[in-house]
C-alpha cells in the first residue's frame, strides 16, 4: 500500500506556476521563444495551411516507415514540379484538403524545418497597360528560422482553366527575381525558372526560387520580389490573369505562395535551460 | 581518468546516495523498479489549438519510480541516466545502474501558425523518447 501510495502521489494535478513552466518547457522543445499569437480570421484556410498539411501528413507517413527516404522523384516527376507536374496534380485522385501535391523528395525528408509565406504585396501590368504584361509578388523571408540554411524554395501558384485559349497551346511561363529597382526604368531582373504549360492544363505550377530565397536570407533589404511573365511560342506577352493564373483576389484555396526548405546548419545542440 | 590532486582536499559535499527505487529488479534493496508510463502532451488541453495545426498532441515515455535524480525542467532523461551512471560507478553497491536510459529516440512534427500567420513544419529529429531501458 505505502509502495502504492507512493506511486501515486506522482500523479497529481500541476500548480498554476508548474503549468506555466512545463508549458515554456515545451515552446522552448519547439523552438519558440513564446507563444505564437496569430491574426485572426484564420478560417477557412488558404492555399498554404493546406500544402503544409498535406506535406505534414506525408512526412508523418514517412516517419511511420522508419529507414525510408520520401523519394518520389520517379519518371516524369522533376525536382520541382513542371510541366510533367502539373499534369500529374490535375489527375491524380487527391484527399479533401489535397489540391496540391507537396515536393516530395530528398529535400523533404531530409529538411528540420519547413516555412510557407504569405504572399504580402501584387502589383500587375495588366491588359489595359502597355505590354509586356507582367506580375509581381512579394513575401516577407525576415521572420527565418536561426541556425538554419535555405536549402530550396518554391513558388507556387495555381493555374485554372480559361475560356477562349486553345487548349494545345503552349504557354512559357517565367520567373524573375528582382534585383534593382530604378525610378522610370525597367528593374534588373535575373532569371530563377522557366516552365512550358499546356494552356489546356489546370494545376499547381511550383517554380524554384532558391537561389533568390538564399540572396533575401543574407541581404534582407534586397527583397524586391519576384516577376512573373507569360508568353506564347510566338514571344507574345499574355497577361498573367488572361491564362488563369490566380492572385490574391482568387479562391483562398487557390492563393498563391511561397514555400522555403531549411536544414540545421550544424549538429543541433540544445541550449542549457 | 584524471588522477586527483595530491595535495587537493576532498570536499565537504558528498555525492547523494539515492534511495534507491529505480533499480530494475525489486529484489535489489526491496526498492519499486522502474516502470515505464506513457505521457500524452495534448495541445487542445494547452489551449494552443489556434496556432497548433497538427498533431492534436503527442505521446511520450517517462518513467515511473523513486529516483534519486528526477527528470526536471533543467534535466532531460539523458542526462538523469548519465548521473546516475556515473553514481553508480563511484558507488556500485549503493547505487543501481541507469535503467531509464532512453534507448530509441523518435522524431517528431508539429505544423503551425506563427505571429504573421505563416505556417511552420518543424521537425525534430530525435525528441521523443519511445523506448528505454525499463
Amino acid at each position: 500500500q505505502q509502495a502504492e501510495g507512493l506511486v501515486h502521489s506522482s500523479f497529481r494535478r500541476l500548480s498554476g506556476r508548474e503549468k506555466k513552466e512545463m508549458q515554456k518547457e515545451i515552446l522552448s522543445i519547439l523552438g519558440l521563444p513564446g507563444r505564437p499569437r496569430p491574426h485572426p480570421p484564420l478560417r477557412p484556410p488558404s492555399s498554404a495551411p493546406l500544402f503544409m498539411l498535406d506535406l505534414y501528413h506525408a512526412m508523418s507517413a514517412d516517419g511511420e516507415d522508419e529507414g525510408n527516404e520520401i523519394i518520389v522523384n520517379g519518371p516524369g516527376m522533376g525536382k520541382f514540379g513542371g510541366a510533367e507536374r502539373l499534369a500529374q496534380v490535375s489527375h491524380a485522385v487527391l484527399p479533401t484538403l489535397s489540391t496540391h501535391t507537396p515536393p516530395l523528395g530528398t529535400v523533404v525528408s531530409e529538411a528540420d524545418t519547413v516555412m510557407s509565406f504569405v504572399n504580402l504585396v501584387e502589383q500587375e501590368r495588366d491588359l489595359l497597360q502597355p505590354r509586356p504584361y507582367w506580375k509581381e509578388f512579394r513575401f516577407d523571408l525576415t521572420p527565418l528560422p536561426q541556425g538554419e540554411t535555405v536549402t530550396a524554395a518554391e513558388f507556387r501558384i495555381y493555374k485554372t482553366l480559361t475560356m477562349g485559349q486553345r487548349a494545345n497551346r503552349t504557354l512559357h511561363i517565367s520567373v524573375y527575381e528582382i534585383q534593382r529597382e530604378t525610378r522610370h526604368r525597367e528593374p534588373e531582373l535575373v532569371l530563377l525558372d522557366m516552365q512550358s504549360v499546356p494552356a489546356g492544363q489546370e494545376g499547381w505550377l511550383a517554380f524554384d526560387v532558391t537561389s533568390a530565397s538564399n540572396h533575401w536570407l543574407l541581404h534582407p533589404r534586397s527583397n524586391l520580389g519576384i516577376r512573373l511573365y507569360v508568353e506564347t511560342e510566338e514571344d507574345r506577352s499574355l497577361s498573367a490573369g488572361w491564362i488563369g493564373l490566380v492572385g490574391r483576389r482568387g479562391p483562398r484555396s487557390k492563393q498563391p505562395f511561397m514555400v522555403t526548405f531549411f536544414r540545421e546548419s550544424q549538429v543541433p545542440c540544445r541550449p542549457p535551460r | 581518468a584524471v588522477k586527483p590532486h595530491p595535495r587537493k582536499k576532498k570536499p565537504k559535499y558528498d555525492l547523494p546516495v539515492p534511495n534507491s527505487r529505480c533499480d530494475r529488479s525489486p529484489a535489489n534493496n526491496g526498492g519499486q523498479p522502474c516502470k515505464k508510463h506513457e505521457l500524452y502532451v495534448s495541445f487542445s488541453d494547452l489551449g494552443w489549438k489556434d496556432w497548433v495545426l497538427a498533431p492534436t498532441g503527442y505521446s511520450a515515455y517517462y518513467c515511473d519510480g523513486e529516483c534519486f535524480y528526477p527528470l526536471g525542467s533543467c534535466m532531460n532523461a539523458t542526462n538523469h541516466a548519465l548521473i546516475q551512471q556515473v553514481v553508480h560507478l563511484l558507488k556500485p553497491n549503493e547505487v543501481p545502474k541507469a535503467c531509464c536510459a532512453p534507448t530509441k529516440l523518435s522524431p517528431i512534427s508539429v505544423l503551425f501558425y506563427d505571429d504573421n500567420n505563416n505556417v511552420i513544419l518543424k521537425k525534430h529529429r530525435n525528441m521523443v523518447v519511445k523506448t528505454c531501458g525499463c
